[in-house]
């Protein structure tokens, strides 16, 4: 009954709501923890101490060089067709302004297809994404990819709606790229409502003017680790389940959610196993990755340091998209495999979430996945998610301690029983 | 030595679904 033992332990036993308090903890004491900051550093040195003190073995850093982008002041005003300060939120990666700023009028598009209609209409302009929300992994393409779009026609700043399906005039931040060869424009959020203002005035043929002002700017690469902490294998210890979650979060809020919910159940999970007594035959490792927002840079580190051992990875796992009440398992692998997780997922039956669904994955893991490693993640409520997500919003107030307790028991007897099993999954 | 395997037989399976029950 190893499972219901695990289950017991995290929902109704003496472990109950650790991972949230553990996490309130960090959170409170260190706040937002972006790349390249000194937040960032601190809350790895703490998770060391954490995970030392928690009688994890082999608990050490992992040393990786990371972006270091810091956001600076920032402001945008609309000057016509009346003035009204408007919420923003600068993305990763983006130039600033001038000291002046930049006052330019606005096109709003609410497609790139529309963008490149008016393309003659964009240059010197600011150019103002209205795009609906649809998902996040195809909405995002207009975060990412704005400045650039709006640069090769000439525009000089862009603003993109906030990628976002619910809002209460809340901006959410994230990365954002450049391309060779296109000129560099200052590229912000800006909240879904006025996003969907500036499109109104612009149908009723309103001369839209903004003065946009972002003291963003980019330094050299910082140093920072990937934090390691294991329990190391019975019988074959060069084998590995992979935990993980990311350390690291954007300036805005507390990164309670986005990622200190994924890294702190996975802590969780190796604190549940080691209380119970258990050790699993293979090495169950967890990782807190750094430099996640900026793309998965410390795990694609760890990622080009341990490829050598990869047929020796059974399992990775990644929590990044929430630790609310889980309604199953997310899993990336062959049939087999994926009958295999099947099984392992009746476990769970206690708590009634069993169910395996497709697209396991994880920025950070997904190096390993593409490379035939079966990966898993959880299924997790989006939609209340993606309303936080990278937003002032996303705070311990979004988090609950009974779900987060739920989501650990899960993670735990997953990785417990695949690091625990006589044979590694099978891969296709 | 890794031992994953690229597919897994109906008995091994078989013997895999029973190894996974008892941990329940």
């Amino acid at each position: 009954d190893v499972a219901k033992a695990i289950i017991n332990h995290a929902v109704y036993g003496k472990a109950q709501n650790r991972s949230y308090e553990r996490l309130a903890l960090l959170v409170y004491a260190v706040g937002p923890r972006l790349s390249g900051s000194k937040n960032l550093e601190k809350a790895i040195q703490i998770m060391y101490q954490n995970l030392r003190e928690d009688g994890l073995e082999n608990v050490h850093l992992e040393p990786v060089k990371i972006p270091h982008w810091e956001r600076g002041e920032e402001s945008a005003v609309m000057l016509e067709p009346r003035i009204q300060k408007m919420a923003i939120l600068g993305l990763g990666s983006s130039i600033g302004t001038p000291p002046e700023g930049i006052t330019a009028e606005v096109l709003v598009v609410t497609s790139f297809d529309e963008l490149q209609r008016r393309a003659p209409e964009a240059r010197g302009k600011i150019v103002v994404y209205n795009q609906p929300y649809v998902n996040y992994s195809s909405t995002v393409l207009y975060r990412v990819r704005g400045a650039v779009e709006a640069a090769r026609l000439g525009a000089v700043a862009s603003l993109i709606r906030s990628v976002t399906p619910f809002s209460i005039y809340s901006p959410h931040t994230g990365i954002q790229e450049y391309q060779d060869g296109v000129p560099k424009i200052p590229t912000a959020c800006i909240t879904v409502e006025d996003a969907e203002m500036m499109s109104g005035m612009a149908s009723y043929g309103a001369r839209i003017i903004i003065q946009l002002k972002m003291g963003a700017k980019s330094y050299p690469d910082a140093d920072s680790f990937n934090t390691v902490a294991e329990i190391i294998g019975s019988k074959y210890p060069e084998q590995v389940v992979l935990v993980s979650g990311h350390l690291d979060s954007w300036d805005v809020g507390q990164g309670a959610m986005d990622d200190g919910g994924g890294a702190f159940i996975s802590w969780e999970a190796l604190s549940l196993i080691k209380d119970l007594g258990l050790r699993p035959k293979r090495t169950l490792r967890l990782v807190l990755w750094t430099g996640e927002e900026q793309g998965g840079v410390g795990a694609f580190q760890y990622y080009q340091l341990h490829k050598a051992n990869i047929s020796n990875y059974s399992l990775v796992m990644e929590s990044d998209s929430g630790t609310f009440l889980p309604s199953g398992l997310q899993f990336t692998g062959s049939d087999k495999a994926r009958a295999i997780m099947e099984e392992v997922m009746r476990l769970l039956q206690p708590i009634n979430i069993t169910q395996v669904f497709r697209n396991g994955e994880g920025t950070d893991i997904n190096y390993w996945i593409q490379d035939g490693v079966p990966g898993a993640s959880l299924l997790d409520d989006l939609y209340k998610y993606f309303s936080f997500h990278h937003s002032h919003g996303d705070t311990m107030t979004v988090m609950d301690p009974k779900e987060m307790n739920v989501a650990a028991a899960l993670w735990a007897v997953v990785s417990y029983v695949v690091a625990d099993m006589e044979e590694m999954l099978p891969r296709s | 030595k890794a031992i994953y395997r690229n597919d897994v037989s109906q008995s091994a399976f078989q013997e895999i679904k029973e190894e996974i029950a008892s941990y329940g």
